[in-house]
């Protein structure tokens, strides 16, 4: 997985949260089950 | 709670040179972020790996950092490069462009100046 990075972001007065990893095994959801 | 939105985020194929930066990005927000956001977060996340290599000389400074630098593209079914207007969030992209159960995959290139 790597470490993953969380990074705030404000665009149009509306703050949001992104996180991003090196790698998606393990990061994004498993869509097969 | 906001539903969250999981997405692969490369260069465009074709805009960015092969040697400029050729990193996937694994990235997952909330569904509310629109294209503005993910644009800026883009600069924002270039601007400091670009800082984190040139220690000391000329850091870039991230009060310039901005969604204009970026433009975000998705492919439609004919595979065709789409532009991606920044006041659309996400989650609308995901239920008028992408419309399938899996990570949204988008595009980035500079944008070209007018």
């Amino acid at each position: 997985l790597g470490d993953v990075t969380v990074t705030d972001v404000t665009a149009n007065s509306l703050t949001v949260t992104f996180r991003e990893a090196l790698v998606a095994e393990g990061f994004f959801r498993d869509r097969s089950l | 709670s906001c539903s969250e939105i999981e997405l692969v985020f490369r260069p465009h194929p074709v805009l960015v040179e092969k040697d400029e930066y050729s990193q996937t990005r694994y990235v997952k927000t909330t569904a509310n972020a629109t294209v503005d956001h993910l644009s800026k977060y883009l600069a924002l996340r270039i601007a400091l790996e670009e800082q984190q290599k040139s220690i000391g000389n000329n850091p870039v400074s991230l009060e310039e950092v901005s969604e204009k630098q970026y433009t975000i593209y998705i492919t439609t079914s004919g595979g065709q490069f789409t532009t991606l207007n920044g006041s659309l969030t996400l989650e609308l992209v995901n239920e008028k462009y992408w419309k399938v159960s899996k990570p949204l995959e988008l595009y980035y290139a500079p944008t070209k100046e007018q």
